[in-house]
């Protein structure tokens, strides 16, 4: 079988799709300053299933506040700085007339995932952490 | 009550994979 560390060099999601994938890249995540990135994507995910789930309307205001505050409200955060503006309005916008969607962080998560694809993935596959691991 | 770290913390972990 193929070993789990050769699979994650084949596409972000099974990198994404592997519990030991996932913590080697946020540590390198961290040690270039951009964990949020990820934490940001698996919160996006964990809010879309929250809402698919029998769920309380005021723990989902609670926590599409608590995303929005901790990743997007500050231009300066390495999220929110990757993130196009109109996105960030739209997200703005259905929090201030409480228009809780399930999809209303799919945009920002996107975007999010392709400056991954584009950028940190494959930084990870050359960096020393995972050159280490396999 | 939740506080809103935490309520992010149980977000996150809820959409990571489990263990194989």
């Amino acid at each position: 079988p193929t070993p789990p560390y050769l699979k994650w060099a084949e596409s972000l999601h099974s990198l994404l799709d592997d519990q030991d994938g996932i913590h080697l890249f946020r540590k390198f995540l961290k040690q270039e300053d951009c964990a949020d990135m990820l934490d940001f994507w698996f919160a996006c995910s964990g809010f879309r299933k929250l809402d698919a789930s029998e769920g309380n309307e005021e723990k989902k205001v609670k926590l599409a506040k608590a995303i929005y505050k901790k990743y997007i409200q500050d231009n300066n955060g390495i999220v929110s700085r990757q993130i196009k503006p109109a996105t960030k309005s739209f997200i703005r916008d259905c929090l201030m007339r409480l228009h809780i969607d399930p999809a209303m962080f799919d945009q920002a998560q996107t975007e999010i995932q392709s400056r991954m694809e584009e950028n940190t993935y494959p930084l990870f596959l050359k960096s020393d952490i995972y050159l280490e691991y396999t | 009550i939740d506080s809103e770290d935490d309520l992010l913390q149980e977000c996150i972990s809820s959409a990571m994979p489990k263990k194989k």
